[in-house]
């Protein structure tokens, strides 16, 4: 799956994400990667967030919306990113997944559970490219 | 600020160089986050995106995309969609050319062709050899609580009153996941 996150030159905000889904799914199973607040959200005065992983645990718990409104309530992206897979923990302490987070300036943060270290790609206009970067689970 | 800005989730870093030379040429945020999932289903990310990967229990591949506008909060969203290769384009029509936000199955097939879409079988050697791999004896997969026991036999399956086992996390690495 890919979940993408994106701010424009006018501070407009997008999120998306597309997936071919979980491998040897029983036919007819959707994910996570498709339902609003659970692959992505997006807020354009407060800002987005994505998440990837075990798809049919994550959709029971709205990690985008929920970073995003915990942005919403003060928190940093970073933080935001962290209670959203707090709460996934508390009743699925052996799930695997993993949320960026993006707040309206461009401040940034991921969290994950379950991998040694999840990768997200980023590019801004302070690294002017392309620049992989690691959270720590 | 540290905006324009694009981040995408895993190393799929075509799709972040896409997506951030459409921010740089002024295209749009949406423009630029479905450029970049376009860029991923057409690479097959890591057997993760796009056709050719993670078939289901029929060695079918399907495909789900989302795109939100965080100015308007619309939405578009295709879920289990068959025999369309372009799964973000297509909810980006969902978003822009319907009042609903999600479309599934056949029907989201049938929209995506109406739209103008090409229909093409999602499989490819690659699929249809995991596929067959695991057809051997059908682990692992996502039955409960069903006869005979789906950890050791293949199905069809009953639902088993007798067995209440409690609700888990499946099994996620870097090639399989939502």
């Amino acid at each position: 799956t890919i979940g993408i996150v994106a701010i424009d030159h006018n501070g407009n905000i997008a999120a998306g994400t597309s997936t071919n889904g979980a491998k040897f799914k029983i036919p007819g199973r959707v994910g996570d990667s498709p339902i609003p607040g659970s692959g992505a959200y997006a807020m354009n005065n407060i800002g987005a967030a994505s998440a990837t992983g075990d798809g049919d645990i994550m959709m029971r718990f709205l990690p985008s919306f929920h970073a995003v409104q915990a942005m919403k309530y003060g928190h940093n992206p970073k933080d935001a990113a962290q209670l959203a897979i707090n709460t996934i923990v508390q009743y699925y302490p052996e799930f695997s997944g993993a949320i960026i987070v993006v707040d309206k300036y461009g401040h940034y943060g991921a969290a994950c559970h379950g991998f040694d270290k999840f990768p997200y790609s980023i590019a801004n206009s302070n690294f002017g490219k392309v620049m992989v970067l690691y959270a720590e689970c | 600020p540290s905006t324009p800005v694009v981040i995408n989730t895993w190393a799929f870093t075509d799709s972040t160089t896409k997506s951030w030379s459409i921010l740089n040429s002024n295209g749009s945020a949406i423009d630029a986050v479905v450029a970049g999932c376009t860029v991923c289903e057409q690479n097959q990310c890591d057997g993760t995106v796009g056709y050719g990967g993670s078939p289901d229990e029929n060695g079918e591949t399907t495909l789900d995309a989302l795109i939100i506008d965080g100015v308007t909060m619309n939405m578009g969203a295709v879920g289990h969609m068959k025999r369309i290769k372009d799964a973000a384009k297509v909810a980006r029509h969902v978003m822009e050319n319907t009042k609903h936000t999600l479309l599934v199955g056949d029907g989201a097939t049938q929209f995506a062709i109406q739209m103008g879409f090409k229909e093409t079988d999602l499989s490819t050697n690659y699929s249809l050899t995991l596929w067959n791999q695991w057809k051997t004896n059908c682990q692992p997969n996502f039955w409960n609580n069903v006869r005979p026991n789906p950890e050791k036999y293949c199905g069809p399956y009953k639902p088993n009153p007798s067995s209440k086992s409690k609700p888990t996390s499946n099994f996620v690495d870097m090639k399989n996941h939502d």
